[in-house]
């Protein structure tokens, strides 16, 4: 970009002018607002264009002199910041959202000032981290930026008669800015970021907006764009430092989220599993275990415990997450609701498992020969259309009669076991606490395991088992209805588990099934 | 911010080489904490042995609070609005059954068991923090008690 | 087999929030600083 002439000087002596009123101010905002008299009276703020000239000159200029004046420290090349200036800049941000903007008493001229302004920070922090010709220099310093977003969520989340309880516009701005900024876009700034979507002056102020569905969709867009990133990293088996400390802060966040706001993680554990690689099995064990905080959880470790006549699982669970669109996106949704409405045809069962297969660009990307979305979709569909006709049907209907296990037992017998694999994880993927969902789910891998058919069903049998130990022997948390179904195999003679002979292929397993079954028992 | 403009993905070993190059500059506490600069209001030259030149951090501790009385209480709320000290006294206050009537910005206890409760109020006698005075009662800054008050519960907080 | 993430420094049994003295994903402990805290628009005079 070409400066006006004389723009950058022009600026600097705002800056300057602004800081000098800044601190004699002493915090007291009213004193600042005179300053926008001067900036009216230079044209600064005319026009969208000289908006835009002033904000990103602004922002540069505020940068590069926090960077530059920074003081070395011991021990570290990088050298300690001094914020001063950057924290005047982002105080003269905040009296400009909230003072210069065209109807001040208008939320929504606020928030258009404040999103033209979260704009420009963007492109300016995009440019920095690529530097002159996209040669992405290694030098990028992302904490001025930091700074920045850090102390506007601060000053503009705190309480103000114009925004009064609507701050879910202020922060649906934020929202969409962190989003532009998602570290797929921005790998240098995801520390940043990380540390900025889980702010406790942002998340969980979005997650407690009004209304409370909009606050969360936002929030759940970010921790996708989140794992959207780390998700070919994760599914090595060796992780580079950088995203082991991300994954580890990561963590942090969700652990927050577990205890804070269960139901969010609850109601979207669909679409994260979508986003989770199937080798992220503690990952994916967080999100699966929270349950809603009025809940009480029966210890499944209690003899005789009749999970059948919990209440509980009576109740369906809240899925946010738009899980039919990606049965909708292959063409799989019609056919399916034809054959479980008919029972036919019958060549649909053949036709589905093709179905399932990845895309070409899918499979070259590394990923999993099979479209793992379309199958964790798939089982859900099915569930929550299972238990509507068990609804409609006579009591004490049988599962294993339903067109539902038809396609499930077809799936079973005909894919190879890597897709039987991603089958038994969608499946597995629904035993969370205790719901109709966990309940049907639970009675259906049982199914399979003690009606399988196959020749050499003991592979089935072990895949079944595979699926169910690797999720309890890692670190906890482990959701509820996965520890009953694995108790209930276990202990119900009827799968006869304990003459099976992958249960004694080796020493090594022995021992872990003695291990996990002792804890059960 | 818009939505528009999202820069293009970069591949993945670019990605983790700016990963890894960001990892010197993450943001440590000095990056994250912004101290609120202290500017006394009557500054005078004093002693620092005697008076420190900040507020004490005891006044950070919600423990401290528990060791108030109510005219303390109502002291750091009425003069120190918009501070974590006075969020603390409010919830002090609360856990000794005063509420705080949005309408008259005032702290009320009741006295007794209200006379009569519907869903949108409550009435009876209450005890209430006068830190205004009134035309009648011109001296403020005192507890009085107020009979057949009513509450609505609209005004509560 | 996952990490004990009883040792990432929160308090997972405590009776409240954590977000109010989460300090940043990288911390080994809650904030020192003052904990996040709403003032109602009510309290100001």
């Amino acid at each position: 970009r070409v400066d006006p002439p004389g723009a950058r000087e022009q600026v600097t002596l705002l800056l300057e002018h602004w800081i000098k009123i800044w601190n004699d101010a002493g915090g007291v905002e009213q004193k600042c607002v005179q300053y926008l008299t001067i900036l009216q009276h230079q044209n600064v703020l005319k026009t969208d264009e000289s908006t835009e000239v002033f904000l990103r000159i602004a922002a540069e200029v505020c940068v590069e002199f926090c960077v530059k004046s920074g003081a070395k420290a011991e021990g570290s090349d990088l050298p300690t910041l001094n914020y001063k200036v950057i924290d005047a800049f982002a105080s003269m941000l905040t009296i400009l959202v909230k003072y210069a903007s065209a109807d001040p008493q208008s939320l929504t001229s606020r928030v258009h000032l404040l999103n033209r302004i979260l704009g420009t920070l963007h492109r300016v922090l995009v440019a920095d981290s690529e530097g002159p010709r996209g040669a992405r220099p290694m030098a990028f310093d992302q904490r001025p930026y930091f700074r920045v977003f850090a102390n506007l969520l601060r000053d503009l989340t705190a309480p103000d008669p114009v925004v009064d309880a609507n701050n879910l516009q202020v922060l649906g701005a934020f929202a969409n800015a962190f989003h532009g900024l998602q570290p797929q876009s921005v790998p240098a700034f995801a520390f940043s970021w990380l540390e900025l979507i889980s702010h406790r002056t942002f998340m969980p102020t979005l997650l407690l907006a009004k209304p409370a569905q909009k606050g969360w969709m936002l929030m759940h867009r970010l921790l996708v764009d989140l794992f959207v990133f780390m998700e070919p990293y994760l599914r090595r088996s060796q992780l580079p430092l950088a995203i082991k400390t991300l994954y580890k802060g990561t963590l942090r966040v969700l652990l927050v989220l577990l205890h804070d706001f269960p139901e969010f993680l609850c109601d979207y554990h669909f679409s994260f599993c979508d986003v989770i690689p199937p080798n992220c099995i503690q990952l994916r064990n967080l999100f699966l275990s929270a349950f809603p905080r009025t809940m009480r959880l029966p210890d499944p470790f209690t003899p005789n415990l009749k999970v059948d006549l919990l209440p509980e699982i009576a109740q369906p669970p809240r899925i946010l997450s738009n899980y039919v669109a990606a049965l909708s996106y292959n063409g799989i949704r019609q056919e399916l609701d034809n054959y479980l409405k008919n029972r036919a045809p019958k060549s649909f069962l053949e036709w589905l498992p093709g179905r399932l297969r990845a895309s070409p660009s899918q499979a070259a990307s590394g990923s999993a020969s099979y479209n793992v979305a379309s199958i964790n979709a798939l089982v859900v569909y099915i569930g929550s259309q299972s238990i509507l006709q068990l609804q409609k049907s006579p009591q004490n209907t049988a599962i294993g009669h339903l067109p539902t296990m038809d396609v499930f037992q077809h799936l079973v017998t005909t894919l190879d076991a890597e897709g039987r694999y991603y089958l038994f994880n969608a499946i597995a993927n629904q035993l969370r606490y205790p719901n109709n969902h966990t309940h049907y789910f639970s009675c259906v891998l049982l199914y399979l395991f003690a009606e399988v058919t196959v020749e050499n069903s003991e592979v089935v049998q072990e895949q079944i088992t595979r699926v169910l130990l690797e999720r309890l022997i890692v670190h906890r948390p482990h959701p509820w209805g996965l520890l009953i179904t694995f108790i209930e195999l276990i202990k119900n003679p009827r799968y006869n588990f304990w003459a099976k002979e992958f249960t004694h292929c080796a020493q090594e397993i022995e021992r872990v099934f003695e291990s996990v079954a002792r804890s059960c028992m | 911010a818009d939505g528009t403009g999202l820069t293009a993905p970069l591949d993945q070993s670019s990605s983790l080489a700016a990963l890894e190059a960001s990892m010197r500059s993450m943001p440590t506490n000095h990056d994250r904490d912004r101290v609120r600069p202290y500017t006394p209001r009557n500054p005078y030259q004093v002693p620092e042995r005697f008076f420190g030149p900040v507020p004490s951090p005891i006044f950070e501790d919600p423990a401290i609070f528990e060791k108030f009385q109510a005219d303390t209480l109502f002291f750091i709320f009425y003069y120190q609005q918009g501070s974590y000290q006075q969020y603390l006294a409010a919830k002090e206050l609360k856990k000794h059954s005063w509420r705080f009537h949005k309408k008259y910005k005032t702290w009320f206890q009741r006295h007794e068991e209200p006379k009569l409760t519907t869903e949108e109020l409550e009435q009876g006698t209450y005890v209430y923090f006068d830190y205004q005075g009134t035309y009648e009662l011109k001296s403020g800054w005192c507890q009085r008690i107020k009979y057949d008050f009513t509450f609505e519960y609209e005004y509560l907080e | 087999l996952g990490s004990d993430l009883t040792t990432l420094g929160l308090n997972l049994n405590s009776s409240k929030s954590l977000y109010s003295t989460f300090s940043s994903p990288w911390a080994d402990g809650p904030s020192k600083s003052e904990p996040q805290f709403q003032i109602p628009a009510c309290y100001y005079m």
